[in-house]
């Protein structure tokens, strides 16, 4: 028996589509600790890890450790039928091979419950090991999110440099170049517009626009985004969700032949 | 030329 009620339902929407671009079948974990899914894209270039803790509900009943897989698409679908504003509750059985997804609206006027049929999942659950990264960079998300699509319309790649004088996004195209420049400035009044830079080392690292640009998708979740970069290591791109967990994303680096 | 890595190249089977 598995009961999840989210008073934030607004979370879960934006949950999904943060990650419906990136990975189209996914299986849900639930256990003590929260509801999480781990998977990567069908390249096997980028992973993306979600958690919502378990206290981040404001009931969370999960009798047993229990995976359900889902297409991401058609959950989407049947959350996008909830209003914002809309308690969630997501409903599972032991055994059974569909979720309930329960949608009140904040009044209690409106009640209405979604069945999804489940479906068997391969799935390869990755250990992530605890890395020591080279250099973190904490922006707010929205200039990420503008920094990708704008360098995307130039090249196809962008080259993440860190040093002490900032981060540095740079791409190249068939017209020409682009740089943009980010420098600290963690002066500013409000911190959500803060722009931090952490080095330990020099960092300086090639990746696909195209994926950088799918993680953008997650802007929604959080005003900052956190990019920790690690010299040949996947970059991890976080999104924090308040109070309650994070989507991460992990991206494998271009080498250089 | 750049070559993508995998992200399996790095972080192994649970």
């Amino acid at each position: 028996m598995l009961e999840l009620r989210l008073v934030q339902g607004s979370l879960l929407k934006k949950v999904l589509e943060a990650i419906r671009e990136l990975v189209n079948d996914a299986n849900f974990d639930c256990s003590a600790t929260g509801f999480s899914l781990q998977a990567m894209d069908s390249s096997h270039v980028a992973l993306v890890a979600l958690l919502l803790r378990s206290e981040g509900f404001e009931h969370y009943r999960c009798d047993r450790n229990i995976s359900m897989g889902m297409s991401l698409n058609n959950m989407a679908k049947m959350l996008r039928c909830a209003g914002n504003d809309d308690i969630i509750t997501v409903k599972g059985d032991d055994g059974s091979d569909t979720v309930t997804f329960m949608f009140e609206s904040p009044t209690q006027d409106k009640i209405s419950d979604f069945e999804m049929k489940l479906m068997d999942i391969d799935s390869e659950h990755l250990g992530i090991p605890e890395a020591e990264y080279h250099a973190i960079v904490r922006m707010p998300s929205a200039e990420f999110a503008r920094i990708c699509k704008d360098l995307s319309s130039i090249g196809d790649t962008v080259v993440i440099s860190v040093t002490k004088e900032g981060v540095k996004f740079s791409t190249k195209g068939d017209i020409g170049t682009a740089n943009i420049v980010c420098r600290q400035n963690s002066s500013v009044d409000k911190p959500e517009e803060a722009t931090t830079v952490e080095m330990n080392e020099p960092v300086s690292l090639t990746f696909a626009l195209r994926y950088m640009n799918s993680f953008t998708k997650a802007t929604p979740l959080s005003n900052q985004v956190t990019i920790s970069l690690s010299n040949e290591l996947p970059v991890v791109v976080e999104y924090k969700i308040a109070e309650m967990g994070y989507v991460r994303f992990y991206l494998a680096p271009k080498i250089e032949e | 030329m750049n070559r993508q890595k995998s992200i399996l190249s790095f972080f192994q089977k649970a």
